[in-house]
Parts: C-alpha cells; sequence; structure tokens
C-alpha cells in the first residue's frame, strides 16, 4: 500500500 | 503602523474559510506588496501559500513589514459577524500585539469592531522552488469539488494521471475502483466551463483524497482551479483570486511502501 510522504523531503527550511 | 480597508470583505472570509481547517495557528505577514501566509500543516504533508496583493484593497499602508500572529478558527468565528456586503478594515500598530477588525455596512451604516489578541509564532518559512511542471490542467474548481467528494466513496487515495488521454482521478477500495476520465474541452462558450491540459510528459502521481478535500474548501474563491504536475514532486493546487491574488496547495504524494 501506499506512504503518505513529507513536504520536508522536497522543501527546505530558510 | 498597518491599516488594510477591502470594499469586499468577504474575499477575506472565504480565505479564512479555504484554509482554517488545514493550518490553525499561522502569521498572516503584511509588506507593501500584500497581505500572504504561507503555512504547513501540523503533519507538514501540505502547504498553505495564499496572497492578496495590495492591489485588492481600497486604502492599504503598511509602514514597516509586520507579521501577525492569529488562530484561524478564532478569526473565523469574528468574520461571522461581517454582513456579505460589509467592508472590512485591518487594523494594528508597529508594536502589533493586537488586530483591529472592523466591519462596515455602507447601507446600515452600522460599524462592527473586534480586537483580536495577536500571538507569536514561530514561524518555519519555506523554501518552495520554481518548478516547470511537466503538466499543467485548468479546469472547473466545482468540477473537482465533485470528483474529490465522489472519489472519497471509494477509498482513501487517489491516482491523478495525465497522459495524452486526458486527465484521469482513479481511486480503490474495499467495494471496488473508480476512475473519472476527463478531457481537453476549450468547445463550450462558457470559459469557466472549459478544461484544458498542458502535458510535456505524462505523469502520474497518488494522494491523500482527504487533503485533496480540505483543499476543496478553496472552491468559492474561484471558479477554476489549476493543477501543476510533476513526476515525483508535490502537486500544487492554485485558486486565483481573479487578478488579486491566490490560494495555492503543495501536497507532498503518496509512494509506493
Amino acid at each position: 500500500n501506499m506512504k503518505q510522504g513529507s513536504l520536508l523531503g522536497f522543501f527546505t527550511k530558510k | 503602523m498597518f491599516e488594510a480597508r477591502l470594499a469586499n470583505g468577504n474575499i477575506f472570509k472565504m480565505i479564512v474559510e479555504s484554509i482554517r481547517e488545514l493550518v490553525v495557528d499561522v502569521n498572516i505577514d503584511c509588506s507593501t506588496e500584500e497581505l500572504s501566509i504561507q503555512c504547513m500543516d501540523s503533519a507538514h504533508v501540505a502547504l498553505v501559500s495564499m496572497s492578496l496583493s495590495q492591489s485588492a484593497f481600497d486604502h492599504f499602508r503598511c509602514d514597516r513589514s509586520l507579521s501577525l500572529g492569529l488562530n484561524l478558527p478564532n478569526v473565523s468565528k469574528i468574520f461571522k459577524m461581517m454582513g456579505r456586503d460589509d467592508t472590512m478594515v485591518l487594523k494594528a500598530e508597529d508594536s502589533a500585539d493586537k488586530l483591529m477588525l472592523m466591519f462596515e455596512n455602507d447601507k446600515s451604516g452600522t460599524i462592527a469592531d473586534f480586537e483580536l489578541k495577536l500571538m507569536a509564532i514561530e514561524a518555519e518559512q519555506l523554501g518552495v522552488p520554481d518548478t516547470a511542471y511537466k503538466c499543467s490542467i485548468s479546469m472547473p474548481s466545482s468540477e473537482f469539488q465533485r470528483i474529490v467528494r465522489d472519489l472519497q466513496v471509494m477509498g482513501d487515495t487517489c491516482k491523478i494521471s495525465c497522459t495524452k488521454e486526458g486527465l484521469k482521478f482513479s481511486a480503490t477500495g474495499q467495494i471496488g475502483t473508480g476512475n473519472i476520465l476527463m478531457r481537453q474541452n476549450v468547445a463550450s462558450e462558457k470559459e469557466e466551463d472549459h478544461v484544458t491540459i498542458d502535458m510535456e510528459e505524462p505523469v502520474e502521481l497518488n494522494f491523500a483524497l482527504r487533503y485533496l478535500n480540505f483543499f476543496t474548501k478553496a472552491t468559492p474563491l474561484s471558479p477554476t482551479v489549476i493543477l501543476k504536475m510533476s513526476p515525483g514532486l508535490p502537486i500544487v493546487i492554485e485558486y486565483p483570486i481573479e487578478q488579486l491574488g491566490h490560494v495555492k496547495y503543495y501536497l507532498a504524494p503518496k509512494m509506493e511502501e
């Protein structure tokens, strides 16, 4: 089944 | 001193209603150019990016950039007391520890004013890279809302695939599978009914319907919604607010285990 990704894997904290 | 006057206060009310279930405590960042919000949900799965240009306001004064820390459910309660045709005025001193909201009804002449204590919310600003998306779809926002609502019956994950066939939404669950295929439609004379699909290369991604459903709370803001996708990247779902701004939602995809 599918695992929910996190935005932190795509967007960097400034 | 920050002061802004919006003749159609309802726009701001709809913006609050479109994000308050996703992000609770937010900073409304005020600059000379715009009011903006950038905030992730508590699970860091979705990001809200809202912008309302100073040109949307009849009067806009922002001497110094300010961050107004607010609890959106409380702001939403205050807006319940605003009449549909009221003018909204926001006001805060530079040493902002409270926000004044005023609702003026031109017809009856009544003025309601409220004072909200501001919160100190530590801002976790995210760098959202500019991306040239492989697929960009513009479609009626009511249609997107209906698709998301209908597919929630079938399961909790929606596969969105953009191919030369068109844009397909699929959901599978205990009771079975549902597919909704939309094709490009620029024939109807009503611009708002158009579906335009710009596909540079096919993309197929999976998303949690629970979040997509949250995003459709922005439907009253815009007759059209724009979906942008690239392989392996978060989807962007944008509700333009006429030429005055937008509410954008970014959602991380679900991946095969």
